[in-house]
């Protein structure tokens, strides 16, 4: 562990954290991609298995335990409770395409072909593309609360904080994963624009609209 | 072996 994991995980429960809290408190889900969501709960469920099979210390198991845990809860609000409140109109991305391109692409390109393996590098391909249908229904709003593009700031940080992570592991531990540092670049990018807006528009205290 | 290390991560 070092301290730009740590900071990461923070801010990844940051988002996860802020996402339930705008859904509860509003009480609807409006302007939030229950395809990317349910897309978070796949990837957490794959990647999670080895939560019975392997320990690593009672942090890791109660991250895992919170994340996977909170991601049925967000599921849960979307398509049941506030099933009303949710904008499927809006989110139509066809996000079946990128849990196809991502088991082909975990067949292909693995450190190992065993189930475990697959399935872990399946969760990281896939999370890379994860929230594409999210800013996909962003681009097509045009707009988004500012309460989301916290969330999605916070959830952008999170990938780019674990590549200093991995470049610091690099150096100091020799260690170097491939398939995680690739997924994680491409992860960050895909938030580049939303980055620049956030930094330009929400910062200053604006509403995060699309140019026209 | 190796990748195993990545999997301490989240």
């Amino acid at each position: 562990m070092n301290v730009f994991r740590l900071i990461g995980d923070m801010s990844h429960l940051a988002a996860i954290i802020i996402l339930l809290i705008k859904i509860w408190r509003s009480r609807s889900c409006s302007g939030i991609s229950g395809k990317s969501q349910l897309l978070f709960t796949a990837v957490f469920t794959c990647r999670y298995l080895d939560l019975f099979t392997n320990f690593v210390s009672i942090y890791n198991t109660t991250m895992k335990i919170f994340f996977l845990a909170s991601s049925y809860a967000t599921i849960y609000l979307i398509f049941m409770k506030f099933k009303a409140t949710y904008n499927r109109n809006h989110d139509t991305f066809r996000f079946e395409l990128l849990i196809v391109v991502s088991v082909i692409l975990a067949l292909l390109i693995n450190h190992e072909f065993s189930a475990t393996e697959i399935l872990w590098t399946f969760s990281i391909y896939l999370e890379a593309v994860a929230i594409l249908p999210q800013l996909f229904m962003i681009t097509k709003t045009g707009e988004a609360e500012s309460i989301t593009s916290h969330y999605l700031f916070a959830l952008g940080s999170y990938r780019g904080l674990y590549i200093l992570n991995w470049i610091y592991r690099y150096y100091v531990e020799g260690h170097l994963d491939w398939i995680a540092v690739l997924s994680g670049i491409v992860q960050t990018g895909l938030y580049c624009d939303f980055f620049y807006l956030y930094i330009t528009r929400v910062m200053k205290g604006k509403n995060l609209t699309l140019p026209a | 072996k190796d990748s195993s290390k990545s999997k301490d991560e989240l």
